[in-house]
């Protein structure tokens, strides 16, 4: 059996639009635990976990089930939330759907479609980085946007003790510069100078989901993944993306 | 020139 309450539909709307950006279905892996989802992109160049745990529930039983989703759809009807509703998710084995039930001033019910995607079995994957920034998501949204009118991909450096957000283009520039006291920053965790290039919608993706106050949690080195990590609504949404190389 | 990675590709 799955089911589980969420007190506001809205906070897990966020996390299931953080998901769709990237994916197009997704495999929730549901234990007594609580719901984890682990997926590429259809390109393989991104990865997407999300960690949610019981805690974040108001109320939650499961046992161990694969509950695949197709996330276009289940947005969709995430879409249909409303300020104060409650969520509540079921899983009906006997007609192999899962149902979305929104509780507010009247109680809405959607049965979505169970797909037959299997858990990948992904982790992700365990790499040092050399340098930590825990960011206000605003401010790095904001240089995303910056680099943006200049070319569609973004150099994210550490550079003599300062996060740089650096593009490019054919005839112009862009740059933004945070300094540890800055008062974006909570911390830098500051090892090595690092460089690496990635593209920048993706990046606007995986941070699309994050409020402005939300803190990220930046791992970069050189020519390496980048890792961003932030939390919504209790849960845990950590993406991965890999660069753009010199070959 | 720069050539975009598969993310697989630091599976280890």
């Amino acid at each position: 059996m799955f089911k589980a309450v969420i007190s506001e539909a809205k906070e897990f709307k966020k996390i299931i639009d953080a998901a769709s950006n990237l994916l197009d279905e997704i495999c929730f892996e549901v234990s007594e635990d609580g719901i984890k989802a682990r997926a590429m992109d259809p390109s393989h160049v991104a990865l997407v976990s999300m960690d949610i745990p019981k805690e974040a529930f108001e109320e939650y039983e499961a046992d161990v089930h694969d509950i695949g989703i197709d996330l276009e759809a289940f947005k969709k009807i995430m879409n249909r939330a409303k300020a104060k509703d409650k969520l509540i998710l079921e899983l009906d084995e006997e007609k192999n759907k899962l149902n979305v039930i929104f509780k507010g001033t009247a109680r809405r019910k959607f049965a979505l479609a169970l797909y037959d995607v299997s858990s990948s079995n992904l982790q992700v994957p365990d790499i040092e980085y050399p340098n930590e920034i825990l960011i206000k998501a605003g401010a790095f949204v904001d240089a995303l946007k910056d680099a943006d009118l200049v070319n569609d991909h973004v150099a994210l450096k550490v550079d003599d003790g300062k996060f740089i957000i650096y593009a490019k283009g054919d005839l112009n520039e862009s740059e933004t510069i945070f300094e540890e006291d800055s008062e974006d920053i909570i911390s830098m965790n500051i090892g090595e100078n690092a460089r690496s290039t990635f593209n920048l919608e993706y990046l606007k993706d995986m941070t699309k989901a994050a409020s402005s106050d939300d803190i990220l949690k930046i791992c970069i080195g050189t020519d390496m993944p980048v890792k961003i990590e932030y939390d919504i609504g209790g849960a845990n949404l950590t993406f991965l993306l890999a660069p753009r190389i010199e070959s | 020139k720069k050539k975009q990675v598969k993310i697989s590709d630091f599976f280890k």
